[in-house]
């Protein structure tokens, strides 16, 4: 089976200073509950 | 065969050794050498299996991406009934096993598929066949969820297999090197994928102020669900901050499916489609994999606005629960010929939709 995500994230447009980083990688095993990425105030 | 053949060799030599009277114990030894022979196979085709993985996986650790390469098996695929084998499998595995034999069957499948037993809720005789074993429900705390408020965390358990932002007209995710599919097809012409025109685009590539997303920022809760816009996805591109994740996971993985933030989901779309298998083979092998196969959609919105959740089934594991909606059922005999990108599709309280917070369940694949 396979579960495709398709979503917005913050990334940096005009006055916005957060942007979405993935913190994964290809061939990653990852489970329920784990972080797929996080966005932080630049 | 070769090895069938041979034991009815053997056996019709031992018959008239024993001048005939062996007959009846050469059938008898028949039956358990047919299935000695089967296991054989299966044995023998899981090693090939192993052995093919480990080498694309060897091939991915050295940079080497693996190429879309249609054959002849997966031409022939498309001419078995794959929802019908799919269908049968389920009945199969929804037969119940003596109490007895429970663990050595479960223990079998958490060997062949690196499944944890110790993370099982219920002692293994407590399932009444495979199916049941299959979706069971894990102990509590065995997934914590990551509490920072500012991540997005994984819906399932699996393998990471792409990821990024989508960039540029068509809006197109890999499936593998040298073959790419539509983010409209898998989720729906009607989705409301946030995209726009190339003509609101500035000379920067940024987006003209009146976006969708600008509109989102003073009112995402807000969204018109009554009148889908038909768009060109050709000639238009995704707002920026479009991101995808394609998240494979393994038979003996965990297969609930649980929400990635805090969100609310305003409709479900069901794809009727085939049911192919959708290993790293037939990713390579199979055009169009996953916007053929039967899925299910969930779309909504979140803080940062759209999200969506394709869940697709494969031959094998091919129902898709709903704890939202229990009455849903997904694998059934199609009653008319649908065209594959035609979907069936619910509101969840039109306007308003269903609040799910981070973690809960919303799905879950079933055998069959």
């Amino acid at each position: 089976s396979t579960v495709v995500m398709v979503f917005q994230a913050p990334v940096i447009i005009g006055d916005s200073s957060s942007e979405f980083k993935f913190s994964i990688k290809r061939g990653d095993k990852i489970r329920v509950g784990e972080a797929l990425g996080r966005w932080r105030e630049q | 065969s070769s090895f069938i053949k041979k034991l009815q060799t053997a056996t019709q030599a031992r018959a008239s050794f024993n001048g005939g009277s062996g007959s009846s114990r050469g059938d008898s030894f028949l039956v358990p050498g047919a299935t000695v022979a089967t296991l054989l196979m299966l044995g023998v085709l899981h090693a090939r299996r192993m052995y093919d993985d480990k080498k694309v996986e060897e091939a991915r650790e050295r940079g080497i991406e693996s190429e879309f390469q249609p054959d002849f098996k997966a031409s022939v695929l498309r001419l078995l009934p794959l929802r019908s084998i799919s269908r049968c499998w389920g009945y199969l595995t929804s037969v119940e096993m003596p109490v007895w034999l429970r663990p050595y069957v479960y223990r079998a499948w958490a060997r062949a598929f690196h499944s944890k037993l110790e993370e099982a809720a219920l002692p293994l005789n407590k399932y009444a066949n495979l199916r049941e074993f299959f979706v069971r429900a894990l102990k509590e705390g065995c997934r914590p969820i990551d509490p920072d408020p500012q991540c997005l965390v994984s819906p399932v358990d699996g393998t990471i297999l792409r990821f990024g932002e989508l960039k540029g007209p068509g809006v197109m995710i890999e499936q593998v090197k040298g073959f790419s599919y539509s983010v409209a097809s898998l989720l729906g012409a009607s989705s409301f994928l946030p995209m726009v025109a190339e003509g609101d685009m500035d000379e920067d590539g940024d987006e003209a102020e009146n976006t969708p997303m600008d509109k989102r920022k003073k009112s995402w809760w807000r969204i018109s669900l009554s009148s889908p816009k038909v768009r060109d996805s050709v000639s238009s591109r995704p707002v920026k901050g479009l991101f995808y994740c394609v998240i494979y996971l393994k038979p003996g993985d965990y297969h609930h499916i649980h929400s990635p933030v805090d969100w609310k989901i305003f409709i479900r779309r069901h794809f009727s489609g085939n049911l192919y298998p959708v290993n790293e083979r037939a990713t390579r092998t199979i055009r169009n994999l996953y916007i053929e196969n039967e899925r299910v959609v969930l779309e909504g919105l979140w803080q940062e606005g759209f999200m969506a959740i394709a869940a697709i089934g494969a031959i094998n594991i091919g129902s898709i629960e709903l704890p939202i909606e229990p009455e849903f059922r997904s694998n059934l005999p199609r009653k008319k010929l649908l065209h594959p990108e035609t979907a069936e599709e619910r509101l969840y309280e039109p306007g308003i939709g269903m609040t799910l917070r981070k973690g809960d369940e919303i799905a879950a694949f079933n055998m069959g």
